[in-house]
This record gives C-alpha cells, structure tokens and sequence, in this order.
C-alpha cells in the first residue's frame, strides 16, 4: 500500500542518513523518491556526499567511497527490517586501513542484535570476531575447517 | 531466531562432512583463496531453498555436488543441514528449534526435510517467506556484489524497498 | 616508447596543478580511499582520447573538471598533458619527444594539442590506432574491471582478439 | 585475416598457459576456439583449473582465482602485443597473500620491458615499486601528490 511504502520510506531514509554519518565521519546522504506523488511506481535515488566534497553523481565516487556507501544501505535496511541474520562475503575488499576500523566497529554494534557471518580477508574485520572458522584446502582439494572461539 | 547450526557433507569442496556452530554476535570465516569460504555462504543460499543455480555460481544442478579432483573420485550426493533457533517464534512453525535439510543427487533426485519429515521445496521457501531471508531482502551479500547494491536500476531499487517494507 | 610525465591540471579531484614522472619499470600510486588515485588513470585515458564519459565515471563532459568543494569554487577549466618518450618511433610521428594536450572548458569547447600544434580529437585517436592503447587492447585496467575480463561475452572476448591481432 | 587470426590464437594461448602455471604454480588453462574450422567468427572459452582441482565452469572459481586467471590472460596479452605501458588499477584487490607475492614477483619481470603504473592498498605490490606516489585529499577536498623514489 502507499501509506506502508511512504512509512518504509521515511524510516529506511532516516537510518541510512545515520549510518552514513557514522562511517563516513561526516558529510550527508539521502534517499529521494523522483516522483512523491506516486509512491508505488517512482524510482528511487541514492545521493551520497562524502565529507568536505562537492554533490556529484554516485558513479564519481570513488571504489571504497561506494563500498561504504553500501554498506550503510544495508545495514539501514538492516535496522529497519531486522533479520536474525546476515552474511557478507568480502564487502570489506576495497576499504582502506581507516574506512575499515569505523566500518569493523559500526558491525560490532550492529551484532549485539543480529548474527553476522563475516567473510573476510582483513585483519581489523577479524579481530572483532566472537568465533573465527579457518577455511584450508587440505588433500585431494577437499575443504576443511578450524575453529577457534575467541570470545 | 538465531543460526544454530550448519552441516555442509558433499556440498561443493566440502567433501568431507564439515560442522559450524553459530553464536551470538559476529562469527568471521577466514583462509586462502579458493579455500571454500564463498561455497559456505552458497550452502546457506541453497539450504534456504535458492533455485537459481547461477546465483549459486553453478550452471546445472549437479555443480553443487563434490566433483572430485585429482586425489578423489567425485560424489554422488551434495546435503546441507541448517539448525536455527526458533523459540520467538520468528519462523510459522510449530518448533523450538527448526533443522531445514536439502540433498541432490546426480540423477537430479531431490530431498528435502524439515525437522527430518520430507516436504516439498516450496514449504522451505515458504517458511522463510516476509523474513527477509529472501532473495531481495539483502540478508545474503555475495563476494563482489557490494558494487551492485548502488548500481542497481530503477525497478530494482523499488522491489529492495518493498521486500523491506 | 615510454610514458615520461602527465600532469593534471583542474582535472576532477586535482584542482591544484599535480605533475607525475615516469621512469623504467613500475610506479605504484597509493593512498586512501576517495584521494585521487583512479583520477590518475581516469587523466591517461581521458588525454589518449577516451569519448565516453561513462567509462570515466561520469555523465555529462563537465564533470571531469573540478566542481568545487567546502571550500573552494569549482573551476572552469580541465587539463590533462602527456608526454611521451618516442625516440624508438612507435607513434608514426616525427619526434623525439610527444606531448599530448587535452583541455575542457565549461561551455563545452575543448582544446586539442600535439606538440603545442592545435589538432582535432581525431588527430590524437590515429596516433594511438594499432597501438593496442585503444579502448579494447587491455593495457588500461580500471578498478573493478578484473573479473569483467572473465565473463565477456562471446562478441567481447573476439574483438579482444582481434585488437590483439 | 583467418592466418593472422590463428597465429594470434596460438601465441595468447601458449603465453596463456605459461604465465597461468607460474600464477598458480601449477594447475592447467587453456583458450579453445569453439569452431576451429571458421576461425572469423568463432567464439572463444577460457578454461581454467587451479592445481590438484577438477576442471569446472569458470564461475565455479573463487575470487581471488578468478583475479589470478584474468592477471594471466592479461599478461598473456601484452607478451603477444607488448605496449609501452600498462595501467592496472587495484587488480590484486581479491588475492591472498601468498597469491599475492607471486603476482608481484611475476609483475616485476613483467616490468623489465614494460611500464608498469600500478595503484594499490597491497604492501606486497608497493614493495617491488621502483616509485612511488602517494596520493592525499588535501584541504578543500583538493588531491596532493608526494613522490617518493625507491630504486
Ligand atoms: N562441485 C564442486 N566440487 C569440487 N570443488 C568445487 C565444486 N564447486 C566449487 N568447487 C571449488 O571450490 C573452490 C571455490 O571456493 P570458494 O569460492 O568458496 O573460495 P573462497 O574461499 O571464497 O576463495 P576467495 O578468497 O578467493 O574468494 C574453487 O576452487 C572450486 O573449484
Ligand atoms: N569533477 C570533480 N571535482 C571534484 N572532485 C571530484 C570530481 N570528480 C571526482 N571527484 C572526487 O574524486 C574522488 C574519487 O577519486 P578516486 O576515484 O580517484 O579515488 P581513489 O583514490 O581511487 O579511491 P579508492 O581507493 O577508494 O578507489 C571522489 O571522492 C570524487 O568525489
Ligand atoms: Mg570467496
Ligand atoms: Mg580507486
């Protein structure tokens, strides 16, 4: 219905411009409908400006400004439609040393409701692990695991 | 309702039966490349009763099962078994703690389980129906999709908002 | 031939004058997300005589120049010059030494140059032609652009071929 | 013409072969052409199979092999037609740290005959550069460059 999709709307907007805030450490981002009058058939867009920069097209950004600018839509959907758990397979890849501590310790918050399966080649991403699985090929290229608790 | 635990045996290069245990918070999943990381977050897909066989990296059914390799003849039965805590009652079903089983065998025999009766593929995809847990509910992220979130046209855009709605 | 100096001048994220030297070998470009090192590459394409402004991140011809910030104005004005070494005469011209010169302006007129001689667009493409430093001979590798190498389509993967041949 | 096209098959193919083996240390790849007996119009597949694994599809390869793979075929391309330079712009954002290592070795011999302009977050690929730039986002959301000679 209209009146569900506008509510969805308004709380998906205000938590994705928090989350991005917080990872970004600043500048702004919404989410705009092209036509309000018609909220079952307008398109949808992502605007997104990074601290101390000019407004511009989402393609100018740059790889790891729009792996942070996903990850903020994710989990602002997160928040608004809850799921017990998620898994994210590599979205750390293209962060740099200090994009990925704030994005390792946003997750952290974010896990004290959800269950996070992280998979992920970073160090920062690994320390904040509850449980950490070492995956190995070991003989005839058959998978194995380690597990190792850590908290 | 919370992952509780999840049994990989035959699935992709888990030839040998494998067991994670879920907690609470983040659990990180780490190794070389092509060490069968990404082929976990696969079984979970495919558990929860995925069908595409591209998303699932696959062109035919059978690409999910051990295929062998140079030291050990391929398989003829790919199983996945998913154990979630169910006491709030998240999923519509009558049970404290749910087990989804899914296996496929060479001759594109298919099973599937829950709580060990056998049921149809639809009453797994069902049960997950309005959790998020869905294809467009983003709960499941694959290795390099994360550029695509943004990249999205306009139609999906739309169908994200309303699969959150 | 080799590469010998590109300087940036106005270009996207470079409002002030930035001048990169080349020597044998390989020179790395580092530094944190969002601080200009795809703009570089962005520059050495965009002064060969790239036409398409997707395939530089943007929509319309403007937005390669600098659009202004918190606190600065945007410019009106983008230049890019790359200087070649070319004593080996693998550019069908006759110096030592080539620069290529490509400015923008706001209103939309640009600027061509080889060698400080005014020329068209055209002018710099034919210099490349053949020099698998066109768009489909794979010496320029965008970010995010590895993986497509793998999954061209039939069509793609010929025309990669052929600009090979 | 069908002869240029073939005499190109057979060099990408055979460079192809060599630089994947030295990548993977091992395994086995190939380019087959899909009708041999029409050379202008036939399609073309990539066959790729790390070493101890079955040869499977392409997109059953895991990331960072699927990196490996292109590095290979791209590499395989400028043996057959060298250019004066190459740009890559984060190629080996997907490697493991062993994959890693080789990558950058095999691009430093790469490097004897080709420029190499390199951007990366890798340690491993920063550590065979013979220059480095380091570039910043100064006030006013301008780019700085430093520049630092290591060899
Ligand atoms: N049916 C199958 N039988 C045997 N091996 C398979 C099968 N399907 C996939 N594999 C193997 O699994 C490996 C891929 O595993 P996966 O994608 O999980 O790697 P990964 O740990 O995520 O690596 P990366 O860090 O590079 O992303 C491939 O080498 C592939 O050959
Ligand atoms: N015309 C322009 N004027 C001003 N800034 C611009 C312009 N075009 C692009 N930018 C800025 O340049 C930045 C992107 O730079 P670039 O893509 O080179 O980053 P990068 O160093 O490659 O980062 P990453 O490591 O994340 O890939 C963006 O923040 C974008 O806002
Ligand atoms: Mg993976
Ligand atoms: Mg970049």
């Amino acid at each position: 219905s209209a009146e569900r999709f506008m509510e969805t709307y308004e709380q998906l907007r205000a938590e994705f411009k928090l989350v991005f805030g917080e990872l970004f450490e600043g500048g702004a981002a919404d989410i705009i409908l092209v036509d309000p009058e018609d909220p079952l058939n307008t398109g949808i867009e992502i605007i997104a400006q990074p601290p101390g920069k000019k407004l511009q097209n989402l393609a100018l950004l740059s790889g790891g400004e729009r792996s942070l600018t996903a990850i903020a839509l994710l989990l602002a959907i997160r928040r608004v439609k809850p799921t017990p758990f998620c898994i994210l397979d590599e979205v750390d890849a293209a962060l740099d040393e200090a994009n990925l501590e704030r994005f390792a310790d946003i997750l952290q918050g974010f896990a004290k409701t959800t269950q996070f399966l992280i998979i992920t080649h970073r160090q920062a991403t690994m320390e904040k692990a509850d449980r950490l699985y070492g995956v190995t090929m070991g003989e005839s290229a058959t998978s194995q695991l380690i597990s190792v608790k850590l908290s | 309702m919370r992952l509780k635990r999840l049994e990989l045996i035959g699935f992709k290069s888990f030839a040998n039966k494998v067991t994670l245990e879920f907690d609470e918070g983040i659990t990180a999943i780490v190794g070389p490349n092509g060490s069968g990381k990404s082929n976990i977050s696969d079984a979970v897909r495919w558990v929860l009763g995925e069908q595409s066989i591209k998303s699932l990296r696959g062109s035919k059914l059978e690409d999910v099962i051990f295929a062998g390799s140079d030291g050990k003849k391929p398989l003829g039965m790919a199983e996945v078994q998913l154990t979630l805590e169910n006491s709030d009652g998240f999923l519509p079903i009558d049970y404290n703690e749910v087990t989804i089983t899914r296996r496929v065998y060479r001759s594109g025999e298919s099973d599937f389980l829950i709580n060990k009766t056998p049921c149809r593929l639809k009453d797994i995809q069902d049960l997950f129906t309005d959790t998020g847990l869905g294809r467009e509910g983003y709960a499941i992220i694959g290795q390099g999709q994360i550029d695509a979130i943004l990249s999205t046209n306009p139609e999906e855009r739309r169908s994200l908002f309303e699969e959150t709605a």
